[in-house]
């Protein structure tokens, strides 16, 4: 998974 | 996770649970923007579509079906609830919203972090969070008073960008490869548009008087 663009926020 | 993000997101969530405390302990929506409500139903729908697709924590999920969930339920009780629905100010609140919906969507599809669908939606829901709280703030204008639980609604709601701005500089700071420019000038803009509500909140409260906006 392309970690940069998933989304780890709220 | 950092202190600065998790008190952003309880802040959030407690924004939601004085929302839901006020309608279901008064039976009464009065000063609420139903319009504010549905945008962040749209935010939330708009930013979650990898909720079942990409799983980063237990508490990420559970945050994200917490906030569609209550943001949905809210919109559900203003509409069709026999008693809610009848403190609605609907003759106040007018905010012709579709204009920032669209707005909102164009630039999504121009500054986005990727062009693929999540990723235009997921920037649309950034740029509308960012001015879903219009239609709340100029219904505070209108209605003139306005009562505890709405004040404090609207001040968590506000504060919880302000420490999610916090986070983005320490992100900045301690992690090499973070930028996330779309979601910082959005909470910028976002929390920005809180300012004078903030003022004539911390003035109300340090006079220890009623929170009263300038009409």
């Amino acid at each position: 998974r392309n970690e940069d663009l998933s989304h780890d926020e709220l | 996770m950092n202190i600065f993000r998790l008190a952003g997101d309880m802040t959030h969530l407690i924004s939601v649970l004085v929302l839901l405390l006020k309608i279901y302990a008064t039976k009464s929506c009065s000063g609420i923007s139903l319009k504010t409500q549905e945008l962040y139903a749209m935010v939330f729908l708009a930013r979650y579509l990898d909720l079942f697709s990409d799983f980063i924590s237990l508490y990420n999920t559970v945050m994200k079906l917490v906030f569609i969930g209550s943001s949905l339920a809210i919109v559900w009780c203003m509409r069709y609830h026999r008693v809610v629905r009848r403190s609605y100010d609907r003759e106040l609140d007018t905010f012709r919203y579709w204009i920032l919906v669209g707005a909102c969507f164009t630039l999504a599809l121009v500054l986005h972090e990727k062009f693929s669908f999540q990723e235009v939606f997921w920037a649309f829901s950034i740029y509308l969070e960012a001015v879903a709280i219009l239609p709340q703030l100029v219904l505070l204008q209108r209605s003139g008073n306005v009562d505890n639980l709405t004040g404090q609604y609207v001040f968590f709601l506000g504060a919880y960008r302000a420490f999610y701005i916090l986070n983005w500089i320490y992100r900045y700071l301690t992690e090499p490869r973070f930028t996330r420019w779309i979601s910082c000038v959005s909470g910028l803009v976002q929390t920005a548009l809180y300012a004078d509500f903030f003022y004539y909140y911390f003035i109300s409260w340090k006079n220890n008087a009623k929170l009263q906006l300038p009409a």
